[in-house]
């Protein structure tokens, strides 16, 4: 069986958050390592990989594999009973029908308890090589919010270019285009706001702002974001949790003709 | 012009 509690809700509730929009059915896969999940839209653009490790958990207790077949819209509408500050437990038997989820305010003396019905899916599960990549930048995940977010009123499409001065975000549509650089910058008094840019060799790709948008729905779960590009592969994203958990997103370029 | 490729391109079937 799996019973799994986190201190607070609050991480569970943005990670699902997170992700709903991208993907609508999925299995969160259990084992003594933690909690899994990947997934594709339905167009087999973007990818989510969720790694919850059992450590993010006290405690944590999977004896063996189980696959939680989970609607993310029912799952949501269950987390918001949740508050944030609630600890959250999940638990599940062996060959589970259901996922019973528990809410308790500890202050209130208040416990809430659900069971949310489980999905048989079949889900095609993918490879994904071990990247060295050319580029790999870290920087505020607000940073990044905004960039996508001032560049989508341009066009629909966004092309990051790394190279030893800094990276570049830049978009051209009907009405003009416009550009965003950002050069290494680690203020030694706030951390948070550090843009460190690894590069082995200069790259410029091109992404749909439609997905990159979407992936900063999980800037609540990180104050810092990884972006990692290397030519003509999938763009992955990453926001860290504690512990060695993440989120992580992979988009397909757009390539020309 | 540009195309939006697949993640099939680059990702095996596990």
């Amino acid at each position: 069986m799996l019973e799994a509690r986190l201190d607070t809700a609050n991480l569970f509730k943005s990670a699902v958050d997170a992700i709903k929009d991208l993907v609508q059915d999925c299995n969160f896969d259990c084992n003594d390592s933690g909690i899994a999940l990947q997934a594709m839209d339905n167009s087999h653009v973007a990818l989510v990989s969720m790694m919850l490790k059992a450590e993010a958990f006290s405690p944590f207790r999977c004896d063996r594999n189980i696959a939680l077949g989970v609607n993310l819209t029912s799952l949501t509408k269950v987390l918001r009973a949740a508050g944030r500050d609630d600890t959250l437990t999940l638990k599940a038997e062996d060959a589970p029908d259901v996922l019973n989820l528990v809410f308790e305010a500890t202050a209130q003396d208040r416990i809430s308890e659900y069971d949310l019905k489980l999905m048989d899916i079949d889900q095609e599960h993918l490879g994904i090589p071990d990247t060295e990549y050319a580029a790999t930048i870290s920087m505020p995940s607000a940073e990044f919010k905004r960039i996508t977010t001032d560049l989508m009123a341009m066009s629909e499409s966004v092309t990051i270019e790394a190279t030893k001065d800094g990276v570049k975000f830049s978009s051209t549509g009907d009405i003009g285009n416009g550009s965003i650089t950002l050069r290494q910058h680690t203020p030694v008094d706030k951390p948070n706001e550090t843009v460190e840019i690894e590069l082995s060799e200069p790259v410029a790709l091109t992404f749909s702002l439609k997905y990159l948008t979407n992936f900063c729905k999980a800037q609540p779960l990180s104050n810092q974001v990884k972006l990692c590009l290397s030519a003509e592969v999938p763009l992955m994203v990453e926001y860290g949790l504690e512990g060695g958990s993440y989120l992580r997103f992979y988009l397909a370029p757009k390539i020309g003709d | 012009g540009s195309r939006q490729a697949t993640l099939g391109k680059f990702f095996t079937q596990a």
